[in-house]
């Protein structure tokens, strides 16, 4: 989590969820390719961080 | 000679999203800094995506459990159709737990567990979103570089890596704990 700006994956989610359109799973996706593209400094080191994806969804789901 | 299969598209079969949308955020926000950049954050998204939002700041590990409970009364006392709800829980954690701010540990599977389809009536075979912000444990990914050719890699002026974890698609038979016939 950023001092300021927040944690990578609460960010990256808002920012996808509002200016992506797309099936959920398909926006969660693009979420984990934008997270799996950063990298985190902490203490000096290179930290990779990606989330973890588990759906039992039956349809697809729009939120927009 | 066998013939051979032609395979159709998939149907497209959506969720009604007609109904209402309701939210919760529970956050832990002491000793969580850059928390109020997520509530923020969270609120545009709930606002753009027609959700009613609920925020709660700073639950203890019991009100986690009250506040799901409460949620699963407010769904199911509803006055119209419920489409859809969406549950953010951020707090300091560990694998299957979350810490609530007097340190008490809650088990995510009992916050889950409050709006499955047994439970729920509101919610019963209606999408249910579950997004944790939390630590599952102590391990950090240094990643991988891309490619595996370490040398050519090392000459890139910004080398790129990737994470351990990712492009993997996780399928189980059954759930976790659960008979699979």
């Amino acid at each position: 989590r950023h001092d300021k700006d927040g944690s990578s994956f609460i960010q990256t989610v808002a920012d996808v969820f509002t200016k992506k359109k797309g099936p959920v799973l398909e926006l969660l996706t693009e979420v984990t390719r934008r997270m799996a593209e950063a990298e985190l400094v902490q203490e000096g080191r290179v930290r990779k961080v990606n989330p973890e994806i588990m759906s039992t969804l039956r349809k697809r789901l729009y939120l927009q | 000679m066998e013939a051979e299969i032609q395979p159709q598209p998939l149907e497209e079969e959506t969720y009604d999203m007609s109904g209402a949308r309701l939210a919760l955020t529970l956050c832990v926000t002491e000793e969580r800094e850059g928390s109020e950049a997520d509530l923020d954050a969270l609120e545009r998204m709930f606002r753009q995506l027609r959700f009613e939002n609920t925020t709660k700041e700073n639950p203890t590990g019991q009100q986690f459990l009250e506040e799901m409970r409460t949620f699963q009364e407010t769904l199911d006392g509803w006055a119209e159709p419920v489409s859809c709800a969406f549950v953010v829980l951020m707090a300091h954690g560990d694998e299957g737990l979350l810490k609530g701010v007097d340190e008490e540990m809650v088990e995510l599977d009992s916050l889950f567990a409050a709006l499955n389809n047994k439970n729920c009536a509101a919610l019963r075979g209606k999408p249910k979103l579950f997004m944790v912000q939390a630590c599952r444990g102590e391990h950090r990914d240094l990643g991988e570089a891309i490619g595996g050719d370490q040398v050519a890699v090392m000459e890139q002026e910004h080398p790129q890596t990737i994470p351990t974890f990712t492009d993997t698609v996780h399928v189980y038979a059954t759930m976790e704990g659960h008979i699979a016939y």
